[in-house]
C-alpha cells in the first residue's frame, strides 16, 4: 500500500528539508521502501543526500515537468539502503512561469506518480516555501501533508493560510487529501517561546499534532554539510532519537 | 537622498523579516524618515511592527500592485517615530497569478514608488522566500539590497542563485542595483557552524559582508509576539545592540 506525503509550510525554514531527508532516511533503515522527491527549485534535499548536483544533467524533476520525462529515469539511489531520490537544480525555478498556461499544471506530480512502475511504501516530497504551482502538485499527488511548525511567532501566524490550501485543494484538486499531522520542530526547551507557540499550536489542532517533538539540536544542522541524513552523521543524537520516534507514531497513525 | 533597499534572500527562514522590521526602527530611532514596505504575503513585516490586519481593509500594497492604488494611500504610522509602513495581507499572493500575463509587471512597484509624494530618507521593502514577481518587483525599485543569510549550511547554498538573479535584475531591468552588502543572522558562537559558513561566506564577498553580525539572541525572536521592533521591546539586549551597530555602518557605506 503506498503512501505519499507532501512536506510543506510556506513559513520558510520551519524544517522541511530536514524533516524530509530524516523522515525518509529513518523509513528506509526500519526496511520501507522510501522515494524522495525533491520538489524545491533551492535543492536542499538533493544535496542534504550527498547528491553532487553537477552530475544530474538533465536527468532531474524539471525534465519531468517540463519534458514529461519518465519519473523512473530520473530516480536515483540515496546514501542509506532503501532509500532512493528524485533530485533537483535551480532550473526547476522556471517551472513557475514555463507551466502558467497549461492547462494540466496542477496535475503533472500526480500523472508522473501514476505513470511510475516503481514500487515504494513511501514517497515524500520536499516543497518550496510558497504556495505555488510546484507545492500545489505535490498537494494534489499526495495522501496527506504533514506540516513542519518552527516553535516560533512567525512560523505560527501562517498556519491558517496554509489550512486554507489545503482545504481548497481537496476541494478542487484531490479529494483524498489528508492532514497527516503537524510536526512541532527546533523546540528550545530553554526558552519560554517555545512552549508558548507548541502550547498554541496544540490548542488549535488538537490531536493532529504529533506527539513527537523535534528538538532544537545543533547536529541537524551540520549533516547536510556532510552530505548525510542524521542518522549517519550522528547515529546516537537527539536529533536521530527523535525522527526514529516520529516514524513509529507515522506508521502507527498510517495503520488506523 | 533618497534610498531604497531590498531586503531579499529565496532562502526561508534567514532573518529578511527581523532584519527589514528592526533595521526600519533602528534608522527611524536616529532621526532619518523610514518606510518599510511589506512585499511579502506572509506579511510578517506587517504584524512584526504591531498592525493589525482586520483593520487594513483594502488599504494594502495588494491594491497598489492590481488596483492601481496610491502607494501613499496605504502609508501608516508604525510604532517609532519617523517610522511609516506600507502593509500587506495574504490576498497579495494572488498577485503572483494576476500579474503573470501584465506586460509591466515587474515595474509596478518602481512606478508606485516613483508617483509617491511622501519623502522619506530610507525606503526598505521586505522581501518573499522567492525569485517570483513580488521579489523582481523589490529588486527593480531598489538602488541597493542586502541580503541576510543565516550561518547554516543550507544558506550558504542558495547564495550563487541569488547573486545570478540581482545580475540578470541589473542587465535588463535596473542598471543601478547594487549589492549593498551580506548580513550574517544568526550566529552562534557556540557553534563551529556558525564560524565555518561564517568564514566561507567571507571568502566569497570580502568586504561585501556588514562587519556587523547578528547574534542568534531569543529576545529578537520573542519581540513580534508583541508587536514591537527590538529597540522598543529590549533595547538593551544583544539583538538590539547588534542592529543599531548596523545601521551606523550602513550609513557609512551610503556616504562613500
Ligand atoms: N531541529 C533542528 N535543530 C537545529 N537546526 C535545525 C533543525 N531543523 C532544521 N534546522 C536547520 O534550520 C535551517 C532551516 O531548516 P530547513 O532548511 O530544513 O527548513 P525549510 O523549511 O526546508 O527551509 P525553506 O523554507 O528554505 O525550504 C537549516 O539550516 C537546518 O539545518
Ligand atoms: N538573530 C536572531 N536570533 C534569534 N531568532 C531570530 C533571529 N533572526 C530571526 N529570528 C527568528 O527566526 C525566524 C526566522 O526569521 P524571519 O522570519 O525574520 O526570516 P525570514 O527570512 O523573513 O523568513 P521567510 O523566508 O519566511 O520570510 C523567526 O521566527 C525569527 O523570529
Ligand atoms: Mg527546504
Ligand atoms: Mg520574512
Amino acid at each position: 500500500m503506498r503512501r505519499v506525503i507532501a512536506i510543506a509550510n510556506q513559513k520558510g525554514g520551519v524544517g522541511k528539508t530536514t524533516t524530509a531527508v530524516n523522515l525518509a532516511a529513518c523509513l528506509a533503515e526500519a526496511g520501507h521502501g522510501t522515494l524522495l522527491i525533491d520538489a524545491d527549485p533551492q535543492s536542499n534535499a538533493t544535496s542534504g543526500l550527498g547528491i553532487d548536483r553537477s552530475t544530474l544533467d538533465g536527468h532531474t524533476l524539471y525534465e519531468v515537468c517540463l519534458d514529461h520525462a519518465d519519473l523512473d529515469s530520473i530516480i536515483r539511489p540515496g546514501p542509506v539502503e532503501n532509500l532512493f531520490i528524485a533530485p533537483s537544480t535551480k532550473r526547476l525555478a522556471g517551472a513557475e512561469i514555463e507551466l502558467a498556461g497549461s492547462s494540466e499544471r496542477d496535475l503533472i506530480l500526480r500523472h508522473a506518480l501514476a505513470a511510475s512502475r516503481r514500487s515504494f511504501e513511501f514517497i515524500l516530497i520536499d516543497c518550496p516555501p510558497s504556495l505555488n504551482i510546484l507545492t500545489v502538485n505535490a498537494l494534489g499527488a499526495a495522501d496527506a501533508v504533514i506540516v513542519p511548525v518552527q516553535c516560533e511567532y512567525y512560523a505560527m501566524e501562517g498556519i491558517s493560510s496554509l489550512t486554507e490550501t489545503i482545504d481548497l485543494v481537496r476541494s478542487c484538486l484531490n479529494p483524498k487529501l489528508d492532514l497527516g499531522g503537524v510536526l512541532l520542530t527546533m523546540y528550545d526547551s530553554r526558552t519560554n517561546l517555545s512552549e508558548q507557540v507548541a502550547a498554541e499550536i496544540r490548542r488549535f489542532f488538537g490531536n493532529r499534532v504529533f506527539q513527537t517533538v523535534i528538538p532544537r539540536n545543533v547536529r541537524l544542522s551540520e549533516a547536510p554539510s556532510h552530505g548525510m541524513p542524521i542518522i549517519q552523521y550522528d547515529p546516537s543524537s537527539r536529533g536521530a532519537h527523535a525522527y526514529r520516534a516520529l516514524i513509529e507514531e507515522l506508521i502507527e497513525r498510517n495503520e488506523k
